[in-house]
């Protein structure tokens, strides 16, 4: 899973 | 994937279910805020634009697909089906859209012209502030009914409690990703929209406890 802080949650 | 984010995710799967499950069983829509769900389906859609541009996991787009999915589905039946139709009360769900939706926006479009975001950024930002007031119309109908019944009462709890996993699992990220984006606006909405649940919660916890129905004060 790419890892973008907040941007990759929900 | 931390375990509070995967709980959070899976507590709001939990609350949409409960509040079809609600609908369905008492077949009445006495008590559920249209507005709400309406506010939630905006914030899905400005948020997820990114599922046209960029892949993240399966996880990711699958669950963004069922919540835009589930809430367009919760909207249709109480506008057009019976008989949530004819028992939802439009006149006790009388927040007005736009004092959510034009404050939202103005921070949101400060916000972007401050970071220097894009399009995508700009509603992906509007969808963060929108998202912290949404449930508003909902509280403000169960303040009115006074006794909430159990399945709403369950719904709200699991949306707030998605909301408190998200901020355990924004610490845990803090501690474990080594580059982790800190993203302040994120955060600060995140309580403002975990704490509009609190005083819920207390009421909610003091019926559990005590037993007997759940009410609010007027």
């Amino acid at each position: 899973e790419r890892r973008e802080g907040a941007k990759d949650e929900l | 994937m931390n375990i509070f984010r995967f709980a959070g995710d899976m507590s709001h799967v939990f609350s949409i279910i409960i509040l079809l499950l609600r609908l369905h069983v008492a077949k009445n829509a006495n008590g559920v805020s249209l507005k709400t769900q309406e506010l939630f389906l905006i914030v899905f859609c400005t948020r997820y634009l990114d599922l046209l541009i960029r892949f993240i996991s399966l996880y990711n787009s699958a669950m963004k697909i069922l919540y835009i999915g589930s809430t367009a589905a919760i909207i249709h039946m109480i506008r057009y089906r019976e008989p949530y139709r004819s028992t939802y009360d439009r006149s006790q769900d009388s927040f007005r859209l736009e004092f959510a939706l034009i404050p939202c926006l103005v921070l949101a479009m400060i916000t972007s012209l401050i970071r220097g975001f894009g399009f995508i950024e700009l509603f992906w930002t509007f969808s963060i502030y929108l998202e912290a007031v949404a449930i508003l119309p909902q509280l403000i109908v169960l303040q009115r009914y006074s006794v909430v019944e159990n399945l709403t009462g369950h719904y709200i709890f699991f949306l707030g409690a998605y909301r408190g996993l998200y901020i355990l699992n924004w610490i845990y990220r803090a501690y474990t990703e080594k580059h982790y984006h800190h993203d302040y606006v994120v955060y600060a909405c995140g309580f403002v929209q975990t704490a509009l649940y609190a005083d819920f919660f207390y009421y909610y916890f003091q019926s559990k406890y005590y037993g007997g129905t759940f009410s609010l004060p007027t």
